[in-house]
């Protein structure tokens, strides 16, 4: 069935946070809040690390930016 | 700039590389060329020296690589991730890998090779990325002119950091990115595009946009590759959805990041004398569908309808907009025109043909 665009643009970005920003993968459902949170963080940490307006929430300009073609290597940690 | 984690460094200055294998997007010999200016830009701002080996085990091994290709970072398929590196080190310390799905090129189509694989090799000796996107070590791909590659300031700052200045007599010194509340900041062109601004200087772009507080700063070639930096006219054709765009005595006219086909055409072909030979600013009124071009100490109006300049014109600037000197920059915002000139700008009333008041050029970023 084709993926609903708002669950495609999350499923963009949380590849996106854990390819750059070590966006943990879900471990256990049980941690869903914990996962909720940390994108939410790491939101914030990439859209600080690019000047965007740091909300935590995926809007247009983040979904954007995440869209560029980049270097595979991490913007954050390892 | 960001350094490593760790501040990793080669413990020698003179390295090997070595190409595994080749694209067939490019001629070999591109490839060995890109890849050895790509060395060159670093090699020209530290005491590092890079020689090139055949065979064996080299400390920077150059190959493109294929989807999962066994180091734990797979590619995945045409755009996205481009290439990575690993930080100096033994064994794939060092080492760059390209997406060979990606097109390869050695101008501005597809991924230009040289300023990837001098992005990667500044991984390769220790750098991180960098925020600034001015930076050859900003994450995201930006196109820029190789013929004239100078490596920015931020990068030269942080691969000295790590081994020392260049054994040149003259330090080496690259461009900086402007600051966005630099007081004396002036533009070469503003424009709105699609209910947002643009403020154009040098290769840089500033894109606001009214509602949000943030200014995004990005190189021009981010949007628009084909263009050259230094762009001294733009404006926006609402009608059409057509952003143009002057430099010298030329202009390109794009849908979208697309420049519409047969363009760049010669300013003349609007209706301009030979004698003008740039244009300094430009506005389009959408409500009448006119177009006013500031020349020195003239403009002309253009009729976007009919396609030809009005009877009558030029007219002295200063007849109708006072004495303002020569306009850096124009557009109109909520039915008031704004002249960029130096630092400042004055608001003008058409209705009312008078100045509304003078503000700073950068009074549009929340300085």
């Amino acid at each position: 069935a084709p993926v609903a665009p708002e669950v495609d643009t999350m499923m963009l970005a949380k590849g996106y946070l854990r390819n750059f920003y070590s966006l943990e993968t879900e471990l256990r459902p049980s941690f869903r809040r914990k996962i909720t949170d940390s994108v939410s963080e790491k939101l914030r940490k990439m859209q600080s690390f690019f000047g965007l307006k740091v909300t935590g929430k995926l809007n247009n300009e983040t979904v954007e930016m995440m869209k560029q073609p980049r270097c595979g290597v991490p913007d954050i940690g390892e | 700039y960001v350094l490593i984690d760790g501040n990793p460094k080669w413990p020698r200055n003179d390295l090997t590389y070595r190409i595994i294998n080749y694209t067939p997007d490019m001629r070999p010999a591109d490839v060995d060329e890109a890849i050895k200016q790509a060395f060159e830009v670093w090699s020209n701002v530290v005491p590092l020296t890079f020689r090139r080996i055949e065979d064996g085990a080299a400390d920077i091994m150059m190959s493109f690589q294929y989807r999962d290709h066994g180091d734990g970072y797979p590619f995945y398929g045409p755009h996205g991730t481009l290439a990575h590196a690993f930080q100096p080190g033994p064994r794939i310390g060092g080492d760059v890998h390209f997406d060979e799905e990606e097109t390869w090129t050695k101008n501005s189509r597809g991924y230009n090779l040289f300023i990837v694989a001098a992005h990667e090799l500044g991984h390769s000796l220790g750098l991180a990325h960098s925020p600034d996107p001015g930076s050859l070590m900003y994450p995201n791909y930006a196109y820029r002119d190789t013929k004239d590659f100078h490596l920015p300031q931020d990068d030269i700052n942080g691969i000295q950091a790590i081994y020392g200045q260049s054994l040149q007599p003259v330090q080496p010194t690259g461009p900086s990115t402007p600051g966005t509340c630099d007081p004396n900041l002036s533009f070469d062109a503003v424009a709105t595009l699609r209910g947002e601004m643009l403020f154009f200087k040098g290769r840089y772009l500033w894109r606001k946009h009214p509602q949000i507080r943030e200014t995004e700063i990005n190189l021009i070639s981010q949007f628009w590759p084909a263009l050259p930096a230094g762009i001294q006219a733009a404006y926006e054709n609402v009608e059409k959805d057509q952003f143009v765009l002057f430099k010298e005595d030329k202009y390109w006219v794009f849908k979208e990041s697309n420049v519409v086909h047969g363009y760049p055409k010669r300013i003349h072909q609007l209706g301009f004398p030979k004698n003008v030979k740039r244009i300094n600013a430009a506005f389009s009124d959408k409500n009448t569908g006119k177009t006013y071009f500031f020349v020195a100490n003239k403009y002309w109006r253009y009729d976007e309808n009919r396609q030809s300049m009005d009877e009558g014109y030029p007219r002295n600037i200063i007849s109708v907009f006072g004495k303002i000197g020569k306009v850096d920059a124009a557009f109109q915002h909520d039915g008031y025109i704004y002249l960029f000139h130096g630092r400042k700008q004055t608001q003008f009333d058409p209705n009312t043909k008078q100045v509304v008041r003078v503000l700073k050029s950068t009074s549009w970023f929340s300085c």
